[in-house]
């Protein structure tokens, strides 16, 4: 993940806020 | 961890416009990612308030260990808004 975090997009990020929101 | 550095504006001027709410909501995602010990250290830091004299004692590790956590956490979540909100 850390290796990725400056490639994420603000669509791959808000993704991913939905997706923990869910959890 | 953010507003004290002066060199950052950008971010108080986002936690203006965003609100602490949906600031924190972004952090506890992004940590929730982050390996056990940067979470758990930014956690004694910013949360439970310890210095980083305290944590180096708690976590077994030393002083510069801990600071060394710290600035590649906020490193880490700087960049995650900056992607996040662009």
């Amino acid at each position: 993940f850390l290796d990725d975090i400056e490639k994420f997009s603000n669509t791959e990020w808000i993704q991913m806020q939905e997706d923990y929101s869910v959890d | 961890v953010f507003i004290e550095d002066p060199e950052d504006e950008w971010i108080e001027k986002l936690n203006e416009e965003l609100g602490g709410d949906q600031m924190h909501k972004h952090i506890d995602m992004v940590l929730h990612r982050f390996p056990a010990p940067m979470k758990s250290i930014y956690d004694l830091a910013v949360n439970q308030r310890f210095s980083v004299q305290e944590i180096s004692k708690i976590k077994g590790i030393s002083v510069e260990e801990v600071e060394s956590y710290l600035v590649r956490t906020r490193k880490h979540l700087l960049t995650s808004f900056k992607g996040r909100y662009p």
